[in-house]
C-alpha cells in the first residue's frame, strides 16, 4: 500500500469520526442530508459483497466492517435516535435521492467489466459514490451557517477522494497491468463535484471568515 | 491480456 492511498483512507476513515462525532456528541445533524447518507450505506453494501468471501488482509476487512457499520448507524442515528432526529433539515434535504439509484443501476447493468451479480453490484457501487454527495452539496448550499464540523466532514471526504486519485496515478506507473477505467472515471467525476465546495472552503479559510456557500 | 482484478482497494 502507498502512502497515498493509505491517507485517501485515513481522511475518510477521519470524515466518518468527524460525522459521529457530531451526532452522537452534540446529538445534532443539522446540516447533514440523509440523503446522501443513505446512498453511502447502499454503497458499501453494494460494494463488500466480497466480504466474506475474499479475503485480502486484516486492514482491508476491518475497513470494510468499519464503513459498513458507521454508515448504518448514521442513518439510523437520523432516522431513529429521538434528539438526533428532531436536528434533521427535511424541508431543506430535497434532493430525489432514488433518481440517482435507477440510472446507476442501469448504467452498471449496460458498463461493467464482468456480467456477473457481484460484478454488476461492485460497478453499481462505483457510480453510485460518485454522485452520493449531491444531495449533500445541495442542502450545503441551502443552509446559511455551515457549522464547522459540517465543513471539515466535507472537506475531509473530497480530500479522500483526491488522494485516491494520486494513488491511482502512482500504482499505474508502479504496478505492471495496473490500468482500471471504470473506477477512474467515476472517481474523477467524483471528485470534480468537490471542486466548487473546495474553493469556497479555501476561500473562507484563507480570509479566516464562516464557511458559505453561494446560492 | 489483463489479469484479474485486484479488488484491494475499499
Amino acid at each position: 500500500m502507498n502512502i497515498f492511498r493509505l491517507a485517501g483512507d485515513m481522511t475518510h476513515l477521519a470524515s466518518v469520526l468527524v460525522l459521529l462525532l457530531k451526532i452522537h456528541t452534540i446529538k445534532s445533524c443539522a446540516g447533514i442530508s440523509l440523503k446522501t447518507q443513505e446512498l453511502f450505506a447502499i454503497v458499501f453494501a453494494s460494494r463488500y459483497l466480497d466480504i466474506f468471501t475474499d479475503f485480502i488482509s486484516l486492514y482491508n476487512t476491518l475497513m470494510k466492517l468499519i464503513f459498513l457499520g458507521s454508515s448504518f448507524s448514521i442513518v439510523w442515528y437520523i432516522r431513529r435516535h429521538k434528539l438526533v432526529r428532531r436536528s434533521y433539515d427535511k424541508d431543506q434535504d430535497t434532493f430525489r435521492h432514488y433518481f440517482l439509484l435507477l440510472p446507476c443501476f442501469i448504467l452498471a447493468l449496460l458498463i461493467n467489466e464482468k456480467f456477473t451479480f457481484k460484478e454488476v453490484m461492485w460497478t453499481f457501487s462505483l457510480y453510485l459514490e460518485a454522485v452520493a454527495i449531491l444531495p449533500q452539496l445541495v442542502l450545503l448550499q441551502r443552509t446559511k451557517n455551515i457549522d464547522n464540523l459540517t465543513g471539515q466532514y466535507v472537506f475531509l471526504l473530497g480530500a479522500y477522494r483526491g488522494l485516491y486519485i494520486l494513488n491511482w496515478i502512482y500504482r499505474y506507473f508502479t504496478e505492471p497491468h495496473y490500468v482500471h477505467w471504470i473506477p477512474w472515471i467515476s472517481g474523477l467525476v467524483q471528485t470534480l463535484l468537490y471542486a466548487d465546495f473546495f474553493y469556497y472552503y479555501f476561500e473562507s479559510w484563507k480570509n479566516n471568515k464562516k464557511l458559505q456557500l453561494p446560492a | 491480456q489483463s489479469p484479474p482484478k485486484p479488488k484491494d482497494e475499499l
